[in-house]
């Protein structure tokens, strides 16, 4: 299965 | 002082049905500005933003800005109580609430219900969205949407969305066998057959069925979807919610090696 990426990965805490 | 009240409750009834699934607890933020919620599902695989602007109230006062945590599970035990055709009226008149009053009247003004939820203190994980010109931009009818995606998710768990100036493609590949389906730019006047494309680049990603199946949920609250994507980035798929407001879900893509 292709890995799942975070949305983590793309915007950073505030 | 907080205080909104929605003329159309149902909206309130069907935001939080849609994302019941998704999340468990939220912090709304209210403001003078209105409503606002960010929160994320418990992989941080999607997350969902919802914003209502004060505009899109009946009525509408905040003071001071405030943060409600609440449990939605026990949110929508609450607006079960609540009839189809009823406002709700959200209201604290403390600085730092522990619980919120919700007030639900229905059209006649004859029947008047009253609940207090406690709230909860939530450790925020607002994340920074910056503002995005995603390269393609697909607006379609909501149900089509919904129904391509639980079509397609018993056939595989991914769905591979690739777009051209012309069309839409979404396709998969599972154990039984491989399919896509194809949807034209339509320029029909009828918001069911109606595909509006917007490609600046073309993009093809791969995403989860199973967190687009739980968008759809949001199906109910506006006729037609918009699906966002560039190549490197998060889906953003939103639903405008007339004049109150949008609920936006982002997800993240699955790689391919």
């Amino acid at each position: 299965p292709d890995p799942q990426k975070k949305i983590t990965d793309y915007y950073k805490q505030a | 002082m907080f205080e909104a009240k929605l003329q159309q409750g149902v909206i309130f009834k069907k935001i939080v049905d849609a994302i019941k699934d998704l999340v468990k607890s939220v912090n709304i933020d209210a403001s003078t500005s209105g409503l606002s919620m960010q929160a994320m599902d418990s992989a941080h695989v999607a997350l969902v933003s919802l914003k209502l602007n004060e505009n899109g109230f009946k009525d509408y006062r905040c003071d001071r800005p405030i943060t409600l945590g609440l449990s939605i599970e026990n949110l929508s035990k609450i607006l079960k109580c609540a009839g189809n055709d009823d406002t709700i009226t959200l209201q604290t008149d403390e600085e730092e609430p522990s619980s919120l009053k919700f007030f639900f009247e229905n059209q006649q003004a004859s029947k008047i219900s009253e609940f207090s939820l406690n709230l909860m203190s939530l450790d925020s994980e607002s994340l920074g969205i910056p503002d995005t010109d995603y390269s393609s931009v697909i607006q379609m009818s909501s149900a089509e949407f919904s129904r391509i995606c639980k079509e397609l998710s018993s056939i595989s768990e991914t769905v591979e969305i690739e777009t051209s100036k012309e069309s839409v493609k979404f396709s998969v590949q599972g154990d039984i066998g491989a399919g896509s389906i194809t949807v034209k730019n339509n320029q029909s006047d009828k918001d069911v057959d109606r595909v509006d494309l917007q490609i600046d680049q073309p993009v093809k990603l791969t995403f989860a069925l199973r967190y687009l199946n739980m968008f759809n949920k949001a199906v109910s609250l506006s006729s037609t979807v918009s699906l966002n994507m560039s190549e490197e980035n998060p889906l953003m798929v939103e639903y405008k919610i007339d004049d109150l407001g949008s609920l936006r879900f982002y997800l993240a893509p699955k790689i391919s090696d």
